[in-house]
Parts: structure tokens; C-alpha cells; sequence
């Protein structure tokens, strides 16, 4: 799963 | 990704296509903001500055540069393009928009979720999106007749980001621990500055009269 921080929205 | 995503994401593709279409095919941007463009531009700029480095999947990558490439395109044939120049309404598009970015800098230096270069930049991004219509709008209120391409690019862009509010409700219900207030008070923000558009614009729908703004 990514991290926290790491946006998976446009 | 739920379907609320990719409805927003394929809004948000829509209205790009929609206003590269109106500028590639009939070489024209009348009532389009060259100011808002330019906006847009910065706020891709700054929010996919980890499109080389994080990879979340295919389709992220690919609509990252999508969404990139078309609206540098766009800036490109508004500043460049002979022919597009010309229906270009300079004398209309005096929004300053340094008045926008600036305070949006000064905003995402003082809120964001991480002090590091490029969240600053990814809320930088978050805070001017939620403005970057300002110029568009205000165009449109000077412009008298707007045309339908114009009109449809405005509606599928505020729509786009009332469907990524959507999804956030969605997310916040079935993720735990998902919470982004900065993106959700600017969304809302987005979305609300679009509402007297989407009240004419949906009245002149159904009234099946020409799309104009009050003065």
C-alpha cells in the first residue's frame, strides 16, 4: 500500500 | 479508485478535449481565458512533480501527462499560434493573476500536512486550483455571447471536481485514517465559485435559450 504521503489522486 | 474517481477523472478529461478540440479544430479560444490556462499549467506543474518518481499505476502516469501536455498545448497555441491569437480577447482577460498565486504560495507555506519542498508545492497546487477559474469566470461575465464549447468546457471542468467531492465522501466512509482537510475545504471552495455558472448555465439548458451571464 503506498505511504501516507504519497498523493494517488490527480 | 472508485466510480466517483474516475467519473471526475474523465470530466476533468472531457473538458481538456473539449477546449483543445475548440482551439486545434477551428483555430479559435474566443471567451477563453489565457490567464486561467496559464493557471492551470502551474497547478499541474506543481502538483505531479513526483510523476518520475512515485509510480502509482498506468493510468495515473498516463493522465498526469495528459492533463500536462494539453495544457501546455493550449498556453502554447493562445501565446504562439498565429491564427489562435487572433480571437484571443486580451482587452477582456486583465484578471491579474499574481494576485492568485501569490497569497496561494503564502497559504500552502503556512498550511500543508508536510514541510518538505514538494508537498508544499502539491498544496500550492490544491489552493490554486481551487482560484484558477477566477479569470475564466470573470471573462465570461465581460464577454456577451458565449459560445457552446466555451460553456461546456466551463461546466465539465466545475463538474469534474463536485464528483472528486463525492469521492472523498466516499473514501472518508470506507478508508480509515482517510482524511485531507486541505483538499476537501479547496474543493469545496472550487465547486462553490462555480455555482452561479452551473445555475445559468443549467437554467439556459433547460430554457433552451443562449447561455449569457448577468453583468
Amino acid at each position: 500500500l503506498a505511504p501516507e504521503s504519497v498523493k494517488d489522486e490527480l | 479508485m472508485n466510480a466517483f474517481r474516475l467519473a471526475g477523472d474523465m470530466t476533468h478529461l472531457i473538458s481538456v478535449l473539449v477546449l483543445l478540440l475548440k482551439i486545434h479544430t477551428i483555430k479559435s479560444c474566443a471567451g477563453i481565458s489565457l490567464k486561467t490556462q496559464e493557471l492551470y499549467a502551474l497547478v499541474f506543474a506543481t502538483r505531479y512533480l513526483d510523476i518520475f518518481t512515485d509510480f502509482i499505476s498506468l493510468y495515473n502516469t498516463v493522465m498526469k501527462l495528459i492533463f500536462l501536455g494539453s495544457s501546455f498545448s493550449i498556453v502554447w497555441y493562445m501565446r504562439r499560434h498565429k491564427l489562435v491569437q487572433r480571437s484571443y480577447d486580451k482587452d477582456h482577460d486583465t484578471f491579474r493573476h499574481q494576485l492568485l498565486v501569490l497569497p496561494c504560495l503564502i497559504l500552502a507555506l503556512l498550511i500543508h500536512e508536510q514541510f518538505t519542498f514538494k508537498e508544499v508545492m502539491w498544496t500550492f497546487s490544491i489552493y490554486l486550483e481551487a482560484v484558477a477559474i477566477l479569470p475564466q469566470l470573470v471573462l465570461l461575465q465581460r464577454t456577451r455571447n458565449i459560445d457552446n464549447l466555451t460553456g461546456q468546457y466551463v461546466f465539465f471542468l466545475g463538474a469534474y471536481r463536485s464528483l472528486y467531492i463525492l469521492n472523498w465522501i466516499y473514501r472518508y466512509f470506507t478508508e480509515p485514517h482517510y482524511v485531507h482537510w486541505i483538499t476537501w475545504i479547496s474543493g469545496l471552495v472550487q465547486t462553490l465559485l462555480y455555482a452561479d455558472f452551473f445555475y445559468y448555465y443549467i437554467s439556459s439548458w433547460k430554457n433552451n435559450v443562449k447561455l449569457t451571464l448577468p453583468a
